[in-house]
C-alpha cells in the first residue's frame, strides 16, 4: 500500500455538496460513490442526481433518513439509471419520483458489496484502492463541532448514524488517518472533509463499508 | 417514517439559539481540553451547527439507518474481485 492515497488526486471525486436541513446523507454518499466509479472507468466526472435517489429509492425515507445498503440494493435490483443532477436537481425536501424513459441517458450500477471491515482497516485500504471511494456510515455526533485535525477521541463506534464517502488515507504522519468526504458543504471541517484516525475503528468507520461496481 | 424523531421545525427563538450556542462553547472547551498536546488531534469550535442543540443536530443531520453488514473475509475478497 502507498503511504498516502487520495482518489481526489486522480480527479475522480466530485465537489463537496451540502445536504442542508435534509437528512439525505445516505443518498449523497451512494451517489458520490457512483460518480467516482464511473470516472475511474474513464467517463467524465459529473454530478448525478441525489434528489432522484431521495424520491425514488424504496425502503428509504428520503430527507427523513435512509440506508446506504437499501439505496444500493434499489439501484442494483431496479437497474435505474441515475440522471445528471442538472436534470433532476436537489430540492432539500422529499418529492414525487420522476421517471425517465429507458432511452434517457443515465448511469446504473452492475453490483455492490457491503462489509464490516472492523479490525481489518488494512484490507479496507486495499479495497479502497481496488474499487474506488467507499461508502461508509459513522457515528457523527461529535462532528457537530469539528473544525479540523484528526478525529481520534470523542467518537465511539456505538451508534452509526451518518453516511459519508472515504476517498483516501494518509499514513505519512505519526497518526495515520482516513480522508472522509462529508455532505455539509465545503466550509465545514477541512474543506468539507474530515480526517479520521486509521486502525482503531474510530467513529465506527470500518463497520458499514460499501463499494460500487459499474 | 418509522423511527423518525421530531425534527425542529419553524423559527427558533433567539434565546434558544443563544442557549444552544453557549452550550456549544462549553462543549468545545471541554473537547479541546482533554488532549491539548496531542499533535494533529482534532480541534472543535464554532461552525454552522453551533446554534443547534446536539439533539436538534442529530434529528436533522444524523438520520442514516444501518443494518448488520457481513464480515469481510479473504473468500469474500476473491468473490468481489471476480465480480468487479
Amino acid at each position: 500500500l502507498p503511504s498516502r492515497f487520495d482518489w481526489r488526486d486522480k480527479h475522480v471525486v466530485t465537489q463537496v455538496r451540502n445536504q442542508h436541513a435534509c437528512g439525505g446523507c445516505w443518498a449523497f454518499s451512494v451517489v458520490g460513490a457512483v460518480e467516482s466509479a464511473y470516472a475511474i472507468k474513464g467517463k467524465p466526472l459529473e454530478d448525478l442526481s441525489v434528489q432522484q435517489v431521495i424520491d425514488c429509492s424504496y425502503n428509504n425515507y428520503g430527507c427523513n433518513g435512509g440506508s446506504t445498503f437499501n439505496a444500493l440494493n434499489w439501484l442494483n435490483e431496479t437497474q435505474v439509471k441515475l440522471v445528471r443532477d442538472s436534470e433532476y436537481p436537489f430540492k432539500e425536501r422529499n418529492g414525487l419520483c420522476h421517471y425517465f424513459s429507458d432511452s434517457h441517458a443515465g448511469f446504473s450500477i452492475k453490483g455492490y458489496s457491503a462489509h464490516d471491515f472492523s479490525n481489518q482497516e488494512d484490507k479496507m485500504a486495499k479495497a479502497l484502492l481496488t474499487f474506488g471511494p467507499l461508502v461508509g456510515i459513522v457515528d457523527a455526533v461529535s462532528w457537530q463541532d469539528y473544525l479540523g485535525g484528526i478525529i481520534q477521541h470523542h467518537c465511539s463506534s456505538g451508534e452509526a448514524n451518518h453516511a459519508i464517502i472515504i476517498t483516501g488515507f494518509d499514513k505519512t504522519g505519526t497518526t495515520p488517518y482516513w480522508i472522509v468526504r462529508n455532505s455539509w458543504g465545503s466550509s465545514w471541517g477541512v474543506d468539507g472533509y474530515a480526517h479520521v484516525k486509521m486502525g482503531s475503528n474510530i467513529c465506527g468507520i470500518a463497520d458499514f463499508v460499501s463499494a460500487v461496481f459499474v | 417514517g418509522p423511527g423518525a424523531t421530531s425534527t425542529p421545525t419553524g423559527p427558533r427563538s433567539s434565546e434558544q439559539q443563544a442557549a444552544a450556542f453557549r452550550e456549544s462553547r462549553n462543549r468545545h472547551r471541554y473537547l479541546n481540553s482533554l488532549f491539548p498536546r496531542e499533535n494533529s488531534t482534532a480541534i472543535y469550535g464554532i461552525n454552522q451547527f453551533s446554534y443547534l442543540f446536539p439533539e436538534e443536530f442529530k434529528a436533522i443531520y444524523l438520520r442514516t439507518k444501518t443494518s448488520r453488514f457481513p464480515r469481510y473475509s479473504p473468500e469474500v475478497s476473491m468473490l468481489i474481485s471476480n465480480m468487479s
